[in-house]
């Protein structure tokens, strides 16, 4: 696994503000 | 620019005025107006008191009230800048701002780096990012042994905490970044270049002049 902690964080939590603006508009 | 009829006074919106607001981020007084379309709909999704509480903040980004998010509820937390439990609008768009494409990267490094100092001790500890990184994992589909996630700590911060003390200060989170721009990908959301047009309904409630 070539990725550092920071990116795994990132990536598993899939985490993105732009639901925010989906859906709700 | 207002768009709507101007009354000749100043509207307020969530009690902050829209024009104190634009002049300390990076938003026009328009995508202020636009910010609290938003803000309104997300606000009033679970109790309507015009504050967004955490399972509002939850439900607005998963469409899910009942997800379990550490990254969220640790953004929510950031958002909460009065430490109340609650966003009120004026928390809203100052932390949106930073989100924003063209704020610079200094204040984005800034609070990519709050998000990761877990128990607000000015430093990303081993032990924070461990935590958050067990957290995660086991909320996602992606299964990593405790060996594995030791070493992936262990060249992580062999690479970022320069001086070996066993926790990465913002200087060297500052380099660490510059090495790793993908972690600021998170940090810019490019809906906000575009909010008055996601968001056109304020042009019929402006009454606002900019």
């Amino acid at each position: 696994l070539n990725m550092n902690a920071f990116d795994i964080i990132s990536l598993s939590s899939g985490f993105d503000l732009s639901g925010l603006f989906e859906e709700n508009n | 620019m207002g768009c709507g009829p101007s009354k000749g006074r100043r509207q307020y919106l969530g009690n902050e005025d829209p024009v104190f607001l634009a002049s300390q981020t990076t938003f026009s007084v328009s995508e202020v107006e636009a910010l609290f379309e938003l803000f309104k709909t997300i606000s009033s999704s679970v109790i309507d008191d015009g504050l967004i509480n955490k399972e509002e903040f939850v439900l607005a980004l998963f469409k899910n009230r009942t997800k379990e998010n550490l990254f969220a509820s640790r953004i929510f937390d950031l958002f909460d800048v009065k430490h109340r439990g609650v966003i009120d609008f004026g928390d809203f768009v100052r932390s949106l701002h930073i989100f924003h494409p063209n704020t610079p990267l200094e204040d984005k490094i800034g609070f990519s780096f709050k998000l990761y100092d877990l128990d607000n001790t000015g430093f990303i500890e081993r032990k924070g990012v461990k935590q958050m990184l067990l957290a995660l994992l086991g909320e996602s589909e992606m299964k990593l042994a405790d060996e594995a996630i030791e070493m992936i700590l262990d060249k992580t911060f062999l690479e970022a905490d320069i001086n070996q003390d066993g926790k990465i200060d913002m200087t060297e989170w500052q380099h660490f970044v510059s090495k790793n721009p993908s972690l600021l990908k998170i940090m810019t959301l490019p809906y906000l270049r575009d909010i008055t047009t996601a968001f056109p309904s304020f042009v019929f409630n402006s009454e606002v002049d900019e």
